[in-house]
């Protein structure tokens, strides 16, 4: 495991941390997109299933098991606990427009036709598309909170990461995972406009 | 080019 991967990891952890303690300190969830943490709990669900099947290593299980959590407590969160302060309203974004997709295209481009090779390759292309309700809502609204915003920094941080983690692991190891490394491409433009606003509007 | 069939990333 390389510095990159380690990194971006831990980067992925702090975004989510961020995002749940924000939303039980404060109490409320306003501004944040239920549906894009919906898609990122069924990101984890579908492509954590290897945790029946493959064991790794005792960091790989673990995190596994903190990311499954942390997403489900998050959803628990908007959708039950402080759904009052929910802006249903503004978490406009037809869930429909990415599924459909994405599903499509989990049957025709994928490692092997096997169900758990599908569903993995399903979390791979939903997750590069999970953040759009949350941008979607941000510039519907024209405002997002600070902490929401650094939960989108370490998000974006974490996939930039695991591009580099990519590139070192394509050097050292000769290994290279085309729908991985696609996705999570396209996954990282997503975030540049977020990262330009991020740095400009940070300096003022 | 090694393959990805161990998925030992997150």
């Amino acid at each position: 495991m390389n510095i990159f991967r380690i990194l971006g990891d831990v980067s992925h952890l702090l975004a989510i941390i961020i995002l749940l303690l924000k939303i039980v300190k404060s109490k409320s969830c306003a501004g944040i997109s239920g549906k894009s943490q919906i898609l990122f709990a069924l990101v984890f669900t579908t492509r954590y299933l290897d945790l029946f099947t493959n064991f790794i290593s005792v960091y790989n299980t673990v995190m596994k098991v903190v990311f499954l959590v942390c997403a489900y407590i998050t959803v628990y969160m908007i959708y039950v606990k402080f759904r009052k302060t929910f802006d249903s309203e503004n978490d406009s974004f037809r869930l429909e427009f990415l599924l459909v997709p994405v599903t499509g295209l989990s049957f025709l481009e994928n490692h092997s036709f096997t169900p758990l090779e599908i569903l993995w390759t399903f979390s791979i292309y939903l997750e590069s598309v999970a953040i759009l309700p949350q941008l979607f809502m941000i510039s519907k609204t024209g405002e997002a909170e600070t902490i929401t915003t650094h939960y989108l920094f370490f998000l974006g941080l974490y996939r930039a990461l695991y591009i580099a983690n990519w590139v070192w692991r394509y050097h050292t190891e000769n290994f290279y995972d085309q729908i991985a490394v696609v996705s999570g491409v396209v996954q990282t433009i997503f975030y540049c406009d977020f990262f330009y606003l991020y740095v400009t509007k940070g300096r003022q | 080019l090694k393959k990805n069939s161990e998925k030992d990333e997150l």
